[in-house]
């Protein structure tokens, strides 16, 4: 018995020649929610703490995909979704549909503490994030340059992308979207 | 997707995942990381945060499977997180699980996972492929 953390980042088809100007913002990041994960389990804060304040850092970090550095919608907007879970009470909170509100995971542990339910989106969790005081900013805190460039390349393709995939040569025929799990081609 | 998975030294568990979802998704498309049981779940037992295909991981219920694996047939975090990823369509799915005693797993059939763990004994990692 002891304390243990782990975090991901993502997962998907991170090509193994990965330049160094994309990875090592990535793994400092990682090296830095880590250490600020250790510290607080150290210092004895709960893991339902420890699990808000990682994730938070890693929603603030615009080189993955949540909060800052979301990925984007057909239509070029976020919709950002978001869960927590407390294994011994098995009390949990999601939240989608996110449009404003700077840090989701901080959403979903107040829809967790502060409401009946488990499980809020689009309107009316945007509402209650406003009731509830967390910090909003409008859509272009979390668009980036790459996530628009990612986008432009998936429409070219005409699929959709879970994180990493990298982008098809144009000439490839990709079939259409009413054949579902070939999108991620 | 980020996600965290942590456990004090009582056996406290907790578990957070956040996403932006699929690049060029539709507008109101949900993926897995909200519907607690497929990207995200904890119990006395385990925590799990999954990463990957949305639609493949709701359709294989993979947090609560591994939890379920655990719970039920006594397997080992890292035999329960192996199995339920291996049965999983290739290229989709990752995780990260973490027990009661403090033992971690983290397994993906992607090329990659940006992951990261350390545990009191003084193990720790970072790593991508």
């Amino acid at each position: 018995m002891g304390w243990a953390i782990a975090l991901h980042g993502g997962a998907g088809d991170i090509p193994v020649d990965l330049p160094n100007d994309k990875r090592a913002p990535r793994e400092a990041t990682l090296r830095r929610c880590l250490d600020l994960g250790v510290a607080a389990l150290t210092a004895n804060r709960s893991p339902l703490d420890v699990v808000e304040l990682v994730v938070r850092e890693l929603e603030n970090c615009p080189h993955f995909n949540a909060g800052r550095g979301s990925v984007l919608t057909t239509d070029g907007t976020v919709e950002m979704e978001a869960s927590i879970m407390d294994g011994t009470t098995k009390r949990c909170g999601a939240v989608s549909g996110l449009t404003t509100v700077v840090n989701p995971i901080s959403l979903a542990r107040i829809v967790m503490e502060k409401t009946p339910h488990i499980y809020l989106a689009f309107d009316g969790a945007e509402a209650f994030a406003r009731e509830q005081g967390l910090e909003t900013r409008d859509q272009s805190y979390f668009i980036t340059e790459q996530n628009i460039e990612r986008l432009k390349q998936a429409k070219e393709a005409n699929r959709v992308q879970i994180d990493y995939t990298q982008p098809q040569p144009v000439k490839e025929q990709v079939p259409t979207s009413s054949e579902g799990d070939s999108q991620i081609g | 997707t980020v996600g965290c998975i942590a456990v004090d030294g009582n056996g406290n568990l907790a578990t957070a995942t956040s996403t932006g979802g699929l690049v060029n998704k539709m507008v109101g498309r949900i993926g897995d990381t909200p519907v607690i049981g497929a990207g995200t779940y904890a119990n006395t037992i385990c925590a799990i945060s999954a990463t990957g295909k949305g639609e493949s991981i709701i359709r294989n219920t993979i947090a609560r499977d591994v939890a379920a694996l655990m719970e039920y047939r006594g397997l080992s975090v890292k035999e329960a997180a192996d199995l339920v990823i291996a049965n999983a369509p290739e290229g989709t799915v990752g995780l990260v699980a973490v027990t009661d005693k403090g033992d971690v797993a983290m397994t993906f059939n992607t090329t990659g996972m940006f992951r990261a763990c350390a545990t009191e004994n003084g193990h720790s990692e970072i790593s991508i492929w």
